[in-house]
Parts: structure tokens; C-alpha cells; sequence
């Protein structure tokens, strides 16, 4: 169908997953448990630092557009990184982690982490 | 999002999703797709989550995101979860807990205790149906045995409905896009029609994770918000996770 909804008979033969709409495989990676929890996402953030600054900045770039004054993001850096300490353990502390080896502000991090929340309305 | 739980003939579970996020956020005139995606599939990982050496559960998920959105407990149950907006959203929740009011839990941090925790399908279930939150949502839940599949659909407060699956009167799947079961979906992203449509034609007999991919890799239900996809088979373990996109012509949403 060239017009939207661009809605197509049900497709067969697509697995193993192959052609335009595979865009490649997902890397595994071990989240240790028994490990301290600022520590278990160590090897995992220090392979992806720059894909998660990107994406962080990406959502400050949005958020600029939508408060051009810079004034979120203010709120976020200063209100957001206290409220860490009130999540529940082991969150907190992995949260906290993953803002010591990514070098990203806290608060940035925790916004991260509760995006969901903010995005239901 | 679009997820499901869906039973063979012989009694074998499925559960497999796409994550769609992103809407509104950014669109790359460019490229012709939204930002957001753009920024997440990079992040993308499967997470083999362990104690004393032993796989407690796997998840696909985002580097940086403690909480989880997909994952299995091998031989135990299969767990996604699916974005319920509401006016009466996360927002409130988060208000009310700078306020001090923290008797609910955070989404995410629900399912990974789930995973992390609950020893059973059952234990699962009940956790996701009554612990309070701070944000709606869908639960959509597989076990291990024939006829343990739902989706639970959650206010921040209260459970308000679970859809089992019910192979006595037919239903050998239960599919999850974005809104209410008991309500049309938005005319402008109707995915259950669609996806519903390509599994009936499946039928139970012919049910596999191949064939489930093939109904997740049709638009609209794969679409450009589509991040990943996850196929999950509870019983031998088997859990797969693919990156997705959606050349021109796909419907944005």
C-alpha cells in the first residue's frame, strides 16, 4: 500500500532475520549479581559511554527546544540528582555507578532512569 | 509497543515483543525517522543477569537503564511490559514522591525485582497485579505450563483487568499493542487489528518463534518507532533479540 497507514499482507519467510528491516544483532553482555552494585555495570557503560552521552544529549537538545531557556535541564542537573537517595537499594547505588564511570551528572542519569514515568501523560 | 504470549499445540509457550519508542520525540527529516530510536538501538543489549555463576534471568535492554522492559526467567516465566498513557500518568507519581508519598514502585524497577525475585509464574502474576505503582502500564506475562500467559493492565493504583489466555474457548494467544482490550485502539495506530489478523492466519498449529517474527516484521506492527525485537521461548530457554528498522514506506507509529 503506497498511502499511509502503509499497512501490508502478513509477512512470511523474514527469520533468521535478514533485509532492510534487520538492522543487525544485539551484543551480550553479564551483569554480575553478586558484585557491588556501583560496580556491576562498570564493563558495560565503559563500552557504551559515548552511545549513552549521545543519546542523553539528544534528549537535552528536545528538551531545550521545548524550554529554550535552558530551565529543564537546570531543574534536572540540580533537583533530580538528590532524589537518588530516596530510590530503593540496589537502584540507587547502581544509578549512582553508572554516573561515576559515564562521567554524566547524576541527575541526567536518574532522568534516564525514570523516563518512563515522566512520558505516560 | 506490540508483545504476546502465544501456546502451541503441544503446550509450548511463546512470548516475543517489539519496543517501539519515541513518538513526537524529534523527527530526522532526513532520514526519515525519529531521533530517539536512532539514539537507543546503539544502546541496545541482551543482559545475562547472574549469581554465583548461574543465570538468574536474561533481559534485552538499554546500557544505562537499571530498571527492565523484557526478560525471561528460563524455564519459569517470560515478562515485557507495554507503555499504558493516561491522564493520570507517571507524573503524578513522581510529584507525589518528591513529596515524600513513596509507597509506590517505579515501573521498571518493578519488573527487574519481578525477574530478579518472583521463583514462579503465580508469584509473578501477583506481584505485578498488586503492587502499588507510580506510573500505568500493561504487564504482559508467560510461564511454563499450558495456559500461564496474560496481560495484566494497570492504573498506578490498582489492577484493572487480566486477560488470560483461555485454549478451552480459543484464545491460544494474548496481544498487547498500547491500549485498554476492552476499547478500539486510536484510528490513526491501530496495530492489534493487524497483528491479530497475521496470527490467526498462522493459526496455533503452525505457531513458532519464526512465525512470530514474521507477524512483528508486518506494518504497521513493525513501524518506525520499532527499536527491537525479542523472541522468547520459556521452556528450553531460547531468547533472541534483533535490531530493527523500517525502510520507507513505514507508517511513523
Amino acid at each position: 500500500q503506497d498511502l499511509p497507514p502503509y499497512s501490508e499482507e502478513c509477512r512470511k519467510g523474514t527469520y533468521p532475520p535478514h533485509g532492510p528491516t534487520f538492522k543487525g544483532k544485539i551484543p551480550w553482555y553479564t551483569i554480575n549479581l553478586d558484585s557491588a552494585p556501583h560496580k556491576r555495570w562498570n564493563q558495560l557503560i565503559s563500552d557504551k559511554k559515548v552511545e549513552v552521552t549521545n543519546l542523553i544529549q539528544a534528549i537535552k537538545n528536545l528538551a531545550n527546544d521545548f524550554f529554550p531557556s535552558g530551565k529543564l535541564i537546570e531543574l534536572v542537573d540540580k533537583h533530580l540528582a538528590p532524589l537518588v537517595d530516596t530510590l530503593p537499594f540496589p537502584f540507587n547505588e547502581e544509578i549512582k555507578g553508572i554516573a561515576d564511570v559515564s562521567g554524566l551528572p547524576l541527575g541526567e542519569v536518574m532522568f534516564f532512569n525514570v523516563f518512563y514515568e515522566i512520558f505516560t501523560v | 509497543c506490540t508483545s504476546l504470549v502465544a501456546e502451541d499445540t503441544t503446550g509450548k509457550l511463546y512470548h516475543a515483543r517489539n519496543l517501539d519508542f519515541g513518538l513526537f520525540l524529534g523527527w530526522d527529516i532526513k532520514k526519515h525517522s525519529w531521533e530517539i530510536p536512532e539514539y537507543l538501538r546503539p544502546l541496545t543489549v541482551n543482559l545475562d543477569f547472574q549469581r554465583n555463576n548461574k543465570t538468574i534471568f536474561k533481559s534485552t535492554n538499554f546500557a544505562g537503564y537499571v530498571g527492565m522492559l523484557t526478560g525471561m526467567r528460563p524455564g519459569i516465566f517470560t515478562l515485557t511490559m507495554n507503555e499504558r498513557f493516561n491522564i493520570d500518568g507517571g507524573y503524578i507519581g513522581i510529584i507525589e514522591w518528591i513529596l515524600g508519598k513513596r509507597d509506590g514502585f517505579w515501573m521498571s524497577f518493578l519488573t527487574r525485582s519481578v525477574l530478579e525475585n518472583a521463583t514462579s509464574y503465580a508469584q509473578a502474576k501477583d506481584q505485578l497485579t498488586n503492587t502499588k505503582m507510580l506510573a500505568p502500564a500493561y504487564f504482559i506475562l508467560g510461564g511454563n505450563r499450558s495456559g500461564e500467559g496474560c496481560v495484566i493492565t494497570r492504573s498506578r493504583k490498582a489492577c484493572l483487568d487480566v486477560w488470560e489466555l483461555d485454549l478451552k474457548h480459543g484464545s491460544w494467544y494474548v496481544l498487547e499493542t498500547n491500549y485498554d482490550r476492552w476499547k478500539d485502539p486510536l484510528f490513526l495506530d491501530n496495530r492489534r487489528t493487524p497483528a491479530m489478523k497475521c496470527l490467526n492466519e498462522t493459526t496455533q498449529k503452525k505457531i513458532s518463534l519464526p512465525a512470530i517474527y514474521d507477524v512483528l516484521s508486518t506494518k504497521p506492527v513493525l513501524n518506525k518507532l520499532t527499536t527491537y525485537t525479542t523472541l522468547m521461548e520459556v521452556s528450553s530457554g531460547t531468547f533472541e533479540a534483533y535490531l530493527r528498522d523500517c525502510p520507507d514506506p513505514c507508517i511513523p507509529w
